[in-house]
């Protein structure tokens, strides 16, 4: 699941910020 | 749990919703009620205000989008383009309703599968109730409360996306009569987040658990908040079962207009998020 869903996975990890979308 | 510990998960979360979602329904409200002092809200309700309403729009687009929509003429793109911005926002959107929910006590301690699957399944649910507050029966406020984009222009696009937004607005209509406020609102999003009934789930009881407690903590807040009105958790629970519908209406017409538009291209995050949905 995480593969397929690699963004969302991102921004759970992370804190990413609105440049990095 | 006891009404102390209910109380502060209802601040926690209200703070937590205050911080991620920079136009909350209290700044909404007063804009649509011409409460703000200013008139600068751009009124698009036709085509000519639309084309001059883009500057205020978030145009952030991939770039081949750009290339392929310059190309065409400018009544078949308006639609398209202004299609693009709003997946822009949408997708800064999902990012802001992620970090709300990795603010809900637990939510992070969850498996990282079930964090993946709770976002994917709630974030368009989530982002249609938090559309409520942004509407009114004559249109919807756009790009951060700068616009105000009517709902009788949205009605006159061409198909397929004229009739996108006026299930939205029939459902905010009867929403808003609940009159919540963003206290409650903030309680709410993280119940439907927690819901333990999502396809693929690995481990359903913790999420249950968690759900069970802020479904306590916005009982509670609704009989604080609004002694008055009668049976207003069991009628706002009921809006979960409409909710639902209106989600797999919205990626039906997302999947039809993949089809039907050369010329679309989904953002990779909403891409992710409608893959095998429903």
């Amino acid at each position: 699941l995480k593969e397929k869903h690699k963004i969302l996975h991102q921004l759970l990890q992370n804190s990413t910020s609105p440049v990095d979308l | 749990p006891e009404a102390a510990d209910l109380r502060a998960l209802a601040r926690h979360l209200y703070e937590a919703y205050l911080k991620y979602f920079p136009l909350t329904k209290a700044k909404a409200r007063a804009i649509l009620s011409g409460k703000t002092g200013d008139n600068a809200t751009f009124v698009i309700h036709d085509m000519k205000s639309l084309m001059e309403g883009e500057q205020f729009l978030n145009c952030r687009q991939i770039p081949i989008q750009e290339h392929h929509i310059s190309g065409q003429g400018p009544t078949n793109a308006v639609e398209l383009r202004f299609f693009h911005s709003c997946q822009s926002r949408s997708a800064e959107a999902v990012r802001e309703v992620t970090e709300f929910a990795k603010s809900i006590p637990g939510f992070t301690d969850l498996d990282l599968n079930d964090q993946v699957t709770l976002l994917k399944y709630g974030v368009i649910e989530v982002l249609i109730i938090m559309m409520a507050p942004l509407m009114n029966k004559d249109g919807t406020l756009i790009s951060y409360g700068q616009i105000f984009m009517t709902r009788e222009f949205l009605k006159s696009l061409r198909k397929p996306f004229c009739q996108m937004m006026e299930p939205k607005f029939e459902f905010s209509v009867k929403f808003n009569t609940l009159e919540l406020d963003d206290s409650d609102m903030a309680l709410f999003l993280a119940v439907i987040i927690l819901s333990g009934d999502r396809p693929g789930l690995l481990n359903v009881k913790p999420i249950e658990q968690l759900q069970e407690t802020v479904l306590h903590a916005l009982e509670l807040q609704l009989k604080l908040n609004h002694p008055d009105s009668l049976q207003l958790f069991a009628k706002l629970l009921q809006k979960m079962t409409d909710l639902r519908q209106i989600v797999t209406d919205h990626v039906h017409l997302l999947q039809l207009l993949k089809k039907t538009e050369v010329d679309m291209c989904l953002h990779p995050l909403l891409q992710e998020i409608m893959k095998d949905l429903y």
